[in-house]
């Protein structure tokens, strides 16, 4: 038997509006320690991987290891009847379950809704992502980086980020012009989700499709702040920590200069 | 023009 109950139910809410949109089925593997699930848009261009620890969960119960197929967009469905102070409970036979069962309990007790979803067949590839060491890691809100994308949405469809000892720079051009952002190593950090700190090894300058990092965007609400590590011809790495049980990290393959 | 790489070329297929 499988069963998880999260005491924040939003979680799971943030979670699924994170990855439905980029990953429509996905393998959620769960065993004693904790629930992680990998998945890639249809062209292989980004991949997301989050992990949630058993810690996360107020019980956590797994007694064998299993694989539940989830469509995306069902889960999302139950998880919209949810409030974000719900109590969620995940259930799931562990031998080759057909169905999965989630269980909302109103934070007074009084509303319990219980709903089935099928488990579906997902043969999709599994990648494996080596431990890399990156030229560059940036840290910075997680609003920010949002808003930035978003903007730069409206100049190009490709944004260039260089990085620098001091500063990190965001370029995007298209037929409206050019436009540039520059964020600069903040001096004092006093407060985390406002700073922006720069961690460079050596200098990085990388292209990547603005269309895939306003899908990872969707996952901002998860955390204040986000870290985009970047080395030089290797795929962007965009995480997201969820509190200190887990995270949401986003691959995104460069573009390839001719 | 710049192509769009694929994670394929960037990691391997467990």
């Amino acid at each position: 038997m499988f069963e998880a109950k999260l005491q924040q139910g939003g979680l799971l809410k943030k979670i699924l509006e994170s990855v439905k949109d980029l990953v429509v089925d996905g393998l959620w593997d769960c065993d004693g320690a904790a629930i992680t699930l990998q998945g890639m848009d249809s062209s292989h261009v980004a991949l997301v991987e989050m992990l949630l620890r058993a810690e996360a969960f107020e019980h956590y119960r797994c007694d064998r290891n299993v694989t539940l197929g989830m469509n995306h967009n069902h889960l999302s469905k139950i998880l919209k009847c949810a409030n974000n102070d719900d109590i969620v409970i995940l259930k799931a036979a562990d031998q080759n379950p057909d169905s999965c069962s989630l269980i909302l309990e109103s934070k007074n007790g009084e509303k319990t809704s219980d709903f089935v979803v099928s488990l579906v067949r997902i043969d999709t590839d599994q990648l494996g992502i080596p431990e890399t060491e990156y030229s560059a890691h940036v840290k910075m809100s997680s609003g920010e980086f949002q808003r930035i994308c978003r903007d730069l949405s409206q100049f190009g469809d490709a944004v260039q980020i260089t990085c620098s000892k001091q500063d990190v720079k965001f370029s995007s051009s298209g037929e409206t012009g050019k436009a540039n952002i520059t964020l600069t190593h903040s001096a004092t950090v006093d407060k985390e989700e406002e700073s922006v700190t720069v961690d460079l090894k050596e200098p990085v300058d990388l292209t990547f499709a603005l269309r895939f990092l306003n899908l990872f965007t969707k996952a901002t609400p998860i955390s204040d702040t986000v870290t985009l590590s970047l080395s030089q011809e290797a795929p962007l790495v965009v995480e997201y920590k969820i509190g200190d049980s887990g995270h949401i990290r986003y691959f995104l393959a460069p573009k390839i200069q001719e | 023009g710049a192509t769009q790489g694929r994670l394929d070329s960037f990691f391997t297929v467990v």
